[in-house]
């Protein structure tokens, strides 16, 4: 999903 | 995982490793700014609240460790290490940090992606950490001759955001046009708060001379 897309950065 | 996303993020780790390097070497941490220290605390911890909860890949969790773990022991060398506590510059240190952080907060209190304790608390780490690098900064042009390890420091911060604009426009085009707002925008206050101090850095390198920022 877009949401767990955006989370996967420091 | 790409390329500018990774050199964001290994000169994240150098500039750490640098200031600790310069803590632990000199014993010293004048012309540091413990306000900006203790914002990147409070930064990593609201961000990394899903440390425990979300597994996302064996580098996510470990550097987050690890930015965590060295954020709050340079907080801890400036606060309390008997020898490094004295050379911190504390009457020149005085920036309210929390004129930053409360309207940092309420910023996220009012936009955000969605309006759980996770993403809002994630979302002020965004916020905090475009204007963390303020204290440093003032603290900066007020310190007459600035160590080479401290500009090398700030230079490096400032840079990894920069590869993290690069890394956010690769992604836009190469997944499926993903737009993410927040982040991009604050990374783009967060670099540009750094331009002068660009300026000032590269020109001495160039001229071989002593870091010197206007007051």
């Amino acid at each position: 999903s877009e949401e767990e897309a955006t989370k996967d950065e420091l | 995982m790409n390329v500018f996303r990774l050199a964001g993020d290994m000169t994240h780790l150098l500039s750490i490793i640098i200031l600790l390097l310069k803590i632990r070497a000199t014993k010293s941490c004048t012309g540091i700014s413990l306000k900006t220290q203790e914002l990147y605390v409070i930064v990593f911890l609201t961000r990394y609240l899903d440390l425990f909860t979300k597994y996302i890949s064996f580098y996510n969790t470990t550097m987050k460790l690890v930015f965590l773990g060295t954020s709050i022991s340079i907080v801890w060398y400036m606060r309390y290490h008997k020898v490094v506590k004295q050379t911190y510059n504390k009457d020149q240190d005085t920036f309210r940090h929390y004129f930053l952080a409360i309207p940092c907060f309420l910023l996220a209190l009012l936009i955000h992606h969605e309006f759980t304790v996770i993403e809002v608390l994630w979302t002020f780490s965004i916020y905090l950490e475009a204007v963390a690098i303020l204290p440093q900064l003032v603290l900066l042009q007020r310190s007459r001759n600035i160590d080479n390890l401290t500009g090398n420091y700030v230079f490096l911060l400032g840079a990894y955001r920069a590869l993290y604009l690069v890394n956010w426009v690769y992604r836009y085009f190469t997944e499926n046009h993903l737009v993410r707002w927040i982040p991009w925008l604050s990374g783009l206050v967060q670099t540009t708060l750094y331009a002068d101090f660009f300026y000032y850095y590269i020109k001495s390198w160039k001229n071989n001379e002593k870091l010197q920022l206007p007051a």
